[in-house]
């Protein structure tokens, strides 16, 4: 069960994993390496000793005898640096939460509680549509009620002038001048029936 | 295997962060 | 207690020398015994060159791995952040593994304040609503009044 530590990799940018590989390999080439020059220098030694029977071979033996004990201690110690490393330094504590992570802490929220403030936001949205729908409306009236407004008191206006001429006339009451005038015009009536009689 | 353990963090890390500027702009978008 | 930088010097410190102690001079001298019988002198001061050259190769890697990954800039960070959530016991929150479940959290605070502009503009505009609305049944009442008044005047007349 390989312990991927990828909330670590979140961290680091790398892995705890490829972080000690990338220490081992490279003191395991340098193991290498001297070893090498190790050989190297003593062969160059032996060249120039007269007589000298130690083939370049047999100090090859030599050294894969040393390194092969070498590697051997160079992995048991590295197994433990990595396991104190990998606990201590590379891991992060299952109680501690990485900053770009902290909405979690401050925002759990379950698929349901995300839904219905989903839910509720649409709903907020619909309403807002129909008030501003319902405000449309209502302005379209009040621009409405303007026009008729404006015709009625048109209307009353007419009357109202009509009533202001009369009373510039001096007549008080239409409805008495009226009386009196169809009285009038009847009397006038009469009198010219009267005159066409007697002139006939 | 690491590399993918890798690039999964670092969209863990970074991805949030860019869906939340278009969230963002959607939520502008209707504001407005 | 030290922090992550100080421990991870420690421990590969401690493995230099570790390591370095298990290549003992008596070690190296009998695996390369042919030489050392000719040349013991020589022999310790190749072991010694060895031993030098193996600390100073391995102690300049380290450097140059702690400079590449910037890990004593991480681990210091890493150290704060440890430190903050000391007063927390319980496991913290971990990935899911599902993205849409995860990303939820990060778009919740932006939810929860567009859900609250939504709300005070929706309140807005019901109060400039209900006031329209006022004016709009105050329209109405005043031209019933109107078609009234003119009635009156009309009844009058005839």
């Amino acid at each position: 069960e390989v312990d991927p530590m990828a909330y670590e990799a979140q961290f680091f940018g790398f892995t705890p994993q490829t972080c000690m590989l990338r220490i081992y390999l490279a003191f395991q080439d340098y193991l290498f390496e001297v070893m090498q020059v190790v050989e190297g220098v003593i062969v160059k030694k032996l060249d120039k000793m007269p007589g000298c029977q130690i083939s370049p071979s047999q100090v090859r033996k030599c050294t894969e005898e040393f390194l092969l004990f070498m590697r051997d201690r160079f992995d048991k110690l590295f197994g433990k640096m990595e396991e104190v490393l990998l606990q201590l330094v590379l891991r992060i504590p299952k109680n501690v939460l990485l900053p770009e992570d902290k909405v979690h802490e401050q925002y759990p929220c379950s698929s349901e509680e995300f839904q219905a403030l989903q839910e509720e936001i649409r709903q907020l949205q619909l309403q807002c549509r129909a008030e501003a729908a319902a405000q449309q409306a209502l302005r379209a009236e009040l621009e409405e009620q303007k026009v008729v407004k404006a015709e009625l008191e048109k209307v009353l206006q007419w009357f109202d002038d009509l009533e202001k001429i009369f009373r510039e006339q001096g007549i008080g009451s239409l409805q008495e001048s009226l009386a009196f005038l169809t009285q009038s015009s009847k009397k006038l009536q009469g009198v010219l029936k009267e005159v066409e009689q007697k002139s006939g | 295997f690491d590399e993918l353990i890798v690039e999964t963090a670092k969209k863990r890390k970074q991805w949030p962060k860019k869906i939340l500027v278009h969230a963002i702009q959607t939520m502008k978008a209707e504001q407005e | 207690p030290q922090g992550r930088a100080q421990v991870f010097s420690t421990v590969v410190d401690a493995f230099l020398k570790k390591l370095l102690a298990a290549g003992s001079y008596q070690k190296f001298a009998s695996c390369y015994r042919c030489f050392y019988k000719l040349q013991p002198q020589l022999t310790r001061s190749i072991y010694d060159q060895f031993l030098s050259q193996l600390q100073s190769s391995i102690t300049e890697e380290i450097q140059e791995v702690k400079s590449e990954g910037n890990l004593e800039g991480l681990f210091n960070s890493l150290d704060k952040i440890v430190e903050e959530a000391k007063a927390r016991e319980e496991p913290a929150w971990r990935p899911s593994g599902i993205p849409e479940q995860d990303v939820r959290s990060a778009l919740v605070p932006y939810l929860l304040k567009h859900r609250s502009y939504l709300r005070q503009v929706l309140r807005e505009q019901q109060e400039e609503n209900r006031k329209v609305a006022e004016s709009v049944l105050a329209g109405r009442d005043r031209i019933v009044e109107l078609q009234q008044l003119i009635r009156a005047h009309k009844e009058a007349w005839q």
